[in-house]
């Protein structure tokens, strides 16, 4: 997923 | 995808139709905070600006995309369709006193200064305080309806199932986001009350 966060979350 | 990120997500699905369902029937958005529903659709807007940039699964866009028709027709249905019935004089948490803050923090601590990060982290921080002016309603009419009270069980078991979700993660994956982590546990102890 791209950096830090995750952005594959809701 | 693991249990409780799938059950959190679904628990945050009921209580937006839930909401969303008790206005329409009832025709009235009484006890409502309108003011939370407006921050909920800008947390969801700013969210999920990527719905223009990425695609993660047919699961993802598609949720995405009902929270925010669900949020913006809440508010269409709270400040026109029964605007009649919005109880302003009750409503009144200065909203400015979180958007502002919240605004600086996403600026100051992120993981990336870039308008998409910065956004996320805005509506990570505005969605763990989102639900002050509602809170803050209900003690200023000192009642809740019984479906009020459900749909805020249901908001506040969707993050603490996301705790859960990034426990899992953790564990199993190494992966884990201090950011959203710290404003997750903000916002589900916000709710405990």
């Amino acid at each position: 997923c791209p950096l830090g966060g995750s952005k594959d979350e809701l | 995808m693991n249990v409780f990120r799938l059950t959190g997500d679904l628990s945050h699905l009921a209580a937006i139709i839930i909401l969303l369902l008790k206005i329409w029937k009832t025709r009235s958005c009484a006890g409502i905070s309108g003011k939370s529903q407006i921050l909920f659709a800008l947390v969801f807007t700013t969210r999920y600006l990527d719905l223009l940039t990425s695609f993660i699964s047919l699961y993802n866009t598609s949720m995405k995309v009902i929270y925010i028709g669900c949020s913006y027709a809440t508010v269409y249905l709270i400040y026109m369709k029964f605007r009649a019935t919005y109880d302003g004089n009750h409503d009144s948490f200065r909203v400015e006193f979180l958007v502002v803050p919240v605004g600086g923090l996403a600026v100051l601590i992120n993981h990336d200064f870039s308008p998409l990060e910065i956004l996320w982290t805005f509506s990570i921080y505005l969605e763990s305080v989102a639900i002050l002016p509602q809170l803050f309603m209900i003690s200023k009419t000192g009642e809740a309806e019984t479906i009020t009270t459900h749909y805020l069980f249901c908001l506040g078991l969707y993050r603490a199932l996301y705790l859960f979700n990034w426990i899992w993660r953790y564990y199993f994956e190494g992966f884990f986001d201090m950011i959203a982590i710290v404003a997750g546990v903000v916002q589900t102890v916000l709710y405990c009350d």
